[in-house]
């Protein structure tokens, strides 16, 4: 069988199914100020698992606006500056209005996922960190 | 605030993969 770390390798989305494979890749977003990438991504997959019915909707909305709060809001941010511009005015208009669909978030997840497949993810298996674990 | 950030840990752990 192919170990995990090779085939952490193939795909994003083979590191991002591996317990380890996570641990790794977040100590080393930790260590270039980027961890907020990969939490945020969790964050909008969580959210959208949430399914909207009348007992969850108060925990949905307080939750969406703790996302977009610590995430979006903050034009400083890591994750806020890799998100279009259009793509945060809906979702600030989605959270004022209250009307918050599961599928909120999945524009900015995908933005941020580029940027992760982009840099991040190349990077890491570069890093220090990885070889070393390999 | 904590109770956010609580819920927000929550959200993000339950995206996780349970098993190896």
């Amino acid at each position: 069988p192919t170990p995990p770390y090779l085939r952490w390798a193939g795909s994003l989305h083979s590191l991002l199914d591996d317990q380890d494979g996570i641990h790794l890749f977040r100590t080393f977003l930790k260590q270039e100020g980027c961890a907020d990438l990969l939490d945020f991504w969790f964050a909008c997959s969580g959210f959208r698992k949430l399914e909207p019915c009348e007992s969850n909707e108060e925990k949905r909305l307080k939750l969406a606006k703790a996302i977009y709060k610590k995430y979006v809001l903050d034009g400083q941010g890591i994750v806020s500056r890799q998100i279009k511009p259009a793509t945060k005015s809906f979702i600030k208009d989605c959270v004022l209005k209250q009307l918050i669909d599961p599928a909120v978030f999945d524009q900015a997840q995908t933005e941020i996922q580029s940027t992760i497949e982009e840099n991040s993810y190349p990077l890491f298996l570069k890093s220090d960190i990885y070889l070393e674990y390999t | 605030i904590d109770s956010e950030d609580d819920l927000l840990q929550e959200c993000i752990s339950s995206a996780m993969p349970k098993k190896k």
